[in-house]
């Protein structure tokens, strides 16, 4: 029944386009931080690298990466699966032995939100062998070690693979279970140990280099299990 | 679905692109670099709330009959979205992690009156 253009039944009032469009800008802010499980916009104070960043976009198929290095996002229709994809880059510290590097990977649960791990894997880059004469395949460990203890100590072996090395190339380890089990107990820091040695030389990257292409990274599909619904079949 | 145009008067679609780096989320948005947001405005008028391609649904179409005939006059008609979309985002969260989401209900696509 106003005579003013703004429906005053939504407790829009009329206002100057400017206004208006301030107005909507910070309703999507709002909006979009608490579609994205957010409760203020990430602080960045460290960029992961370019090329890290681009190559887990590839390898995660989510675009195509435009010539000057920005992210087209496929053309395809969203799905409204509440699920989503996490790609974490590893914090590398080498080990004292020289055979391996510790990775750690940092994940943070609100209280009370309870995470489904659909898929996830380790991806490595693994060098290939500089000597032609040697075998082009190689053994490589992952192992699931205690925060805090000493590498190489109180760990456990989570998937053994035989790598072809013959080409430098990246691999991919599966560990849905074990971060299933890292998230379900409640942890915040991952910190996995990857050997993958010949003759006392690593062959798989870790640069914990700026602009390293090849930073081992860990890719999650996930979701939010929906609790409500469990108690209503409880109730039920 | 109707556009607004300059002058709003009957409810419509308003277009309305955010672009992340006018408002400083271009350092943690990695994708897209903005969306159409849209949003409705404007009247829902007694004789156009029930017309079809406004009403929002059949239900709001039985509602404006009745205030037409004078029973219920106590409701009002709003104009609101009839459909929406969902919106792919790439972007950092507060763990340097890049996520990935299908985010639902991100882009107004039409308008009508309840």
């Amino acid at each position: 029944g106003s005579p003013s253009p703004g429906c005053a039944s939504c407790g829009l009032p009329s206002m100057e386009r400017d206004a208006e469009e301030r107005l909507m800008t910070e309703i999507a802010k709002q909006q979009i931080l608490e579609k994205l499980h957010l409760k203020e916009r990430p602080n960045i104070t460290h960029t992961v690298p370019r090329a890290a960043l681009l190559t887990a976009l590839r390898k995660l198929h989510s675009g195509r990466v435009r010539q000057d290095g920005t992210l087209e996002l496929q053309n395809e229709i969203p799905t409204r699966d509440p699920g989503y994809e996490i790609v974490s880059f590893a914090d590398i510290s080498k080990m004292d032995s020289g055979e391996g590097a510790s990775l750690n990977f940092q994940f943070q649960q609100e209280r009370g939100q309870s995470i489904q791990v659909l898929e996830s894997s380790l991806w490595i880059y693994a060098r290939s062998s500089e000597d032609p004469r040697r075998d082009s395949r190689l053994f490589a460990r992952v192992f699931l070690s205690a925060v805090g203890e000493v590498s190489g100590s109180n760990r456990t072996l989570v998937i053994e693979k035989m790598l072809e090395v013959q080409d430098s190339n990246w691999h991919t380890f599966p560990i849905t279970r074990t971060l299933q089990s890292f998230l379900d107990g409640g942890q915040r820091r991952l910190q996995l140990e990857v050997s993958c040695d010949e003759d006392g030389k690593n062959l798989c990257s870790f640069d914990d280099t700026a602009n390293s292409a090849h930073q081992p990274f860990l890719v999650a599909k996930v979701r939010l299990r929906d609790d409500r619904s469990k108690h209503v079949l409880r109730k039920r | 679905s109707l556009r607004c145009g300059n002058v709003v008067s009957v409810c419509c679609k308003r277009e309305f692109y955010i672009k992340f780096k006018d408002i400083q989320w271009d350092e943690w948005i990695i994708a897209p670099e903005g969306y159409h947001m849209n949003y409705c405005i404007g009247q829902c008028p007694q004789h156009l709330a029930g017309s079809p391609g406004i009403a929002s649904s059949f239900h709001a179409t039985v509602f404006s009959q009745l205030k037409i005939n004078g029973i219920n006059t106590a409701t009002t008609s709003c104009c609101v979205p009839t459909e929406r979309r969902p919106l792919s985002m790439v972007f950092f969260d507060s763990q340097h992690s890049i996520v990935k989401m299908d985010v639902p209900d991100m882009i107004v696509e039409s308008c009508g009156c309840t």
